[in-house]
């Protein structure tokens, strides 16, 4: 009867000192409080599916983290969100990417997983799919917040002085 | 981006992951938190993945089912040098049969391999990190950056949080 969680709100160059006390206040009280309720669900005997996507939910509501409210902004000023979901049981799995107004992207992604004939919906057919799954829509302009439009105008500033992010030599791919 | 894995009482596991990409992205970029495999796996066999981080690199390596396909095979191992440890009688019969659902890694073992696949995707230059669950129950986190904001609870223990 054991259970388990682990959750994650994004890793990366996370600076101390440009992390304020506040700040790491409340990013520790977001994840403690994401993690009971997930926790509650599993000791209620629940499934792993349904104590993900309430976890999921909570952190996209969270202005904090980089996902539904509080995430980056595209290079033309929009929000546009990606999110997946799979369940080891039946290795069943529901994926969206692009979507723009729907308010949990996760359960989005659940639903592309259990109403669609499909894994994997992107950008207007998604959102399109959202609402006729009757999934709570907002503004796009709901998702943002002044932190992350502050990353966007430093980000094209330094795109203006030639500092591109997408200089060729930069290479993901 | 955010993620979560978890196993439930009666031993399935799940993930998921949800993110806003990358400030600035263009061109209809896309990171690896929606691709099946890359940033998110689920498999009852071996494991439960979400990963964070610089995403063209995590799709390259398919980390997430990597790391779930380097658990299974080394649970298989594991389960085969069992079994042929059993002693056996005259006619070979073994004393006593080894149940597949008995068995299970450890948690270090399972921290290896996350690690090892990390570091293979670090070889590439990328950067990020997983959290991943077993069907047996452990908790993992690997990362290869200053921080990760992150959480961890159980029924075998409590519950801890932490960022760097």
């Amino acid at each position: 009867g054991r259970w388990t969680l682990v959750i994650h709100g994004g890793a990366g160059t996370i600076e101390r000192d440009r992390i304020t006390a506040e700040q790491d206040a409340a990013i520790r009280a977001a994840l403690s409080h994401a993690l009971e309720t997930g926790s509650a669900i599993l000791r209620g005997g629940g499934t792993s599916m349904d104590a993900i996507e309430a976890t999921i939910r909570e952190l996209e509501d969270d202005p904090n983290f980089n996902a539904g409210r509080g995430a980056v902004f595209t290079y033309d000023g929009t929000i546009e969100h990606d999110a997946s979901i799979m369940d080891g049981t039946t290795r069943a799995a529901g994926a969206v990417t692009g979507t723009s107004h729907t308010r949990h992207p996760v359960t989005l992604a659940r639903r592309v997983m259990t109403e669609s004939p499909h894994v994997f919906l992107r950008g207007s057919g998604a959102d399109e799919f959202s609402l006729a799954q009757r999934l709570e829509q907002v503004e796009n302009s709901w998702f943002e917040t002044d932190r992350r439009r502050r990353q966007l105008e430093e980000f094209l500033a330094g795109e203006t002085a030639g500092l591109s992010a997408y200089d060729v030599d930069l290479k993901y791919g | 981006t955010v993620g979560a894995v978890a196993v439930d009482t009666n031993g399935n596991v799940a993930a998921a992951t949800s993110t806003g990409g990358m400030t600035g992205k263009r061109w209809g970029r896309i990171g690896d938190s929606p691709v099946i495999g890359a940033g998110t796996y689920a498999d009852n066999r071996g494991c439960a993945v979400s990963a964070t981080g610089s995403g063209e690199y995590f799709i390259r390596v398919g980390v997430a089912h990597e790391i779930c396909a380097q658990i299974r095979f080394r649970f298989q191992q594991n389960l085969a040098a069992a079994r042929a440890s059993v002693p056996v009688d005259e006619e070979g019969v073994p004393e006593y049969y080894v149940h597949a659902s008995e068995f299970g890694l450890e948690a270090n073992e399972v921290q290896e391999i996350a690690d090892s696949v990390i570091a293979e995707m670090a070889e590439l230059g990328g950067t990020g990190g997983v959290i991943v669950t077993t069907p047996w129950g452990t908790g993992t986190y690997s990362f290869n950056t200053p921080g990760m904001y992150r959480g961890m609870a159980s029924s075998e223990g409590g519950a801890s949080v932490a960022i760097y």
